[in-house]
């Protein structure tokens, strides 16, 4: 993975591949989980880091959950390999690996990201197909069990925010719901989309603030003045229906209404206005100025157990 | 493959609540199959929207009948689409073991 080359766009194969290499490269750390299968069947991966231990707690963090936001993946490629080379050399990762395991999916909507680079290089939702409808797909991001159904999500199957038939009707959805219970212990969720530069916090589907919302937004403010520190991008950061508009079924609102208080969705950046086809060549720095957020968020979590 | 020759993002900000509300509006004109990049979420916040190419005559004109202004985010989807896949299949140097 060290000739890998992390500053263009790949494939899902070859993102798979380099998945492969990594785990094969540091077996003591990291290992892959296959945690479902899509509506195409194609495998979920899920990357695990860990020094070892039974039922850690552990940070949840998933990239490229709509498919088109291609920059979300490429930066899901680069954490996986930044983890494994500063494991051991940056002492707040190692902080944290030392208590936590992370989880990382760099492809959450595997399905979406092949019919992007094959056929339609702007679809956003998974594949699935809707019985008394032309049009395919959910939308991943409303598809959860968290005011689902309700305004801010489409119940029309042609509809970008298309909310699916039913709460984790999406296979995409529904092994990271099955693994997230299982699991029992994940004390931080992050998802990662693309582009407007917002770090976000429960709720999307309701104008109640959560209980934790003046740690979450202390937190937030830390996660961003730490990621403009590096290139300048300038991020908001607030719950998501103050922040940008009412969103129901949303991922980080069932997360946050499982327990888990730490719950947060990046926009990442987009500086120069090319909204899903940002070039390869933003995407090192777009993931270095995220991973010094999320560095904040991992290091918060392990300090301020729950 | 589908492609997006001629479509073109446009960058709306609505000035006031007449104009968010307007263009929230196109949200629910599926003929012009408008894919909106950025939601309308609040008076200054910037609204992207790709525009097929025969919707955008129409597009403009609606808007520029409401007085509502807009720019020209990107002139053609498919130029860097296609640039995007010419730097994929240039930088492919990277092949995994078997």
């Amino acid at each position: 993975t060290n000739t890998f080359n992390y500053a263009t766009y790949h494939s899902l194969d070859e993102i798979y591949a380099f998945m492969d290499l990594l785990v094969a490269e540091n077996s003591h750390l990291v290992s892959k989980i296959e945690i479902g299968r899509s509506t195409e069947n194609r495998p979920i991966y899920v990357l695990k880091f860990s020094k070892g231990g039974t039922n850690r707690p552990a940070i949840w963090i998933d990239t490229g959950i709509h498919s088109r936001e291609w920059v979300t993946q490429a930066s899901g490629v680069w954490f996986a390999k930044k983890i494994v080379q500063d494991h051991e050399n940056d002492e707040g990762l190692a902080s944290v690996l030392d208590k936590m395991d992370i989880f990382l999916e760099i492809v959450t909507n595997p399905d979406g990201f092949a019919f992007t680079q094959t056929k339609n290089r702007m679809w956003r939702k998974t594949r699935s197909k809707h019985s008394n409808s032309i049009c395919v797909g959910v939308d991943p991001n409303r598809n959860w069990d968290a005011g689902f159904g309700g305004s801010g999500a489409s119940g029309n199957p042609c509809s970008e925010t298309y909310h699916g038939p039913y709460a984790n009707s999406e296979p995409e959805v529904k092994a990271i719901v099955d693994f997230v219970k299982s699991h029992g212990n994940i004390k931080a969720f992050i998802s990662i989309h693309s582009y407007s530069q917002l770090l976000l916090y429960p709720y999307g589907y309701t104008t109640t603030p959560v209980p934790d919302q003046k740690e979450l937004h202390e937190i937030s403010k830390k996660a961003v003045a730490a990621l403009s520190s590096l290139y300048g991008t300038k991020y908001k950061y607030g719950s998501i229906i103050t922040t940008i508009y009412k969103a129901s079924g949303g991922t980080i609102d069932w997360t946050y209404e499982q327990g888990i208080k730490y719950s947060f969705t990046f926009e990442l950046r987009d500086t120069g206005r090319y909204g899903f086809l940002l070039p390869a060549k933003e995407i090192v720095p777009t993931a270095q100025e995220t991973w010094l957020a999320l560095m904040v968020i991992m290091q918060y979590t392990v300090e301020h157990p729950y | 493959t589908e492609t997006f020759v001629g479509h073109q993002v446009l960058r709306i900000v609505p000035t006031n609540d007449e104009d968010l509300q307007k263009v929230q509006e196109l949200q629910d004109l599926e003929e012009l199959q408008l894919d909106f990049w950025l939601a309308p979420r609040g008076v200054g916040h910037p609204v992207d929207v790709r525009v097929p190419f025969p919707s955008l005559q129409p597009l403009k004109a609606h808007l520029e009948s409401n007085g509502i202004s807009y720019s020209i985010m990107i002139e053609d989807v498919q130029a860097l689409v296609d640039d995007e896949q010419m730097e994929m299949l240039r930088e492919r140097r990277w092949l995994p073991l078997s």
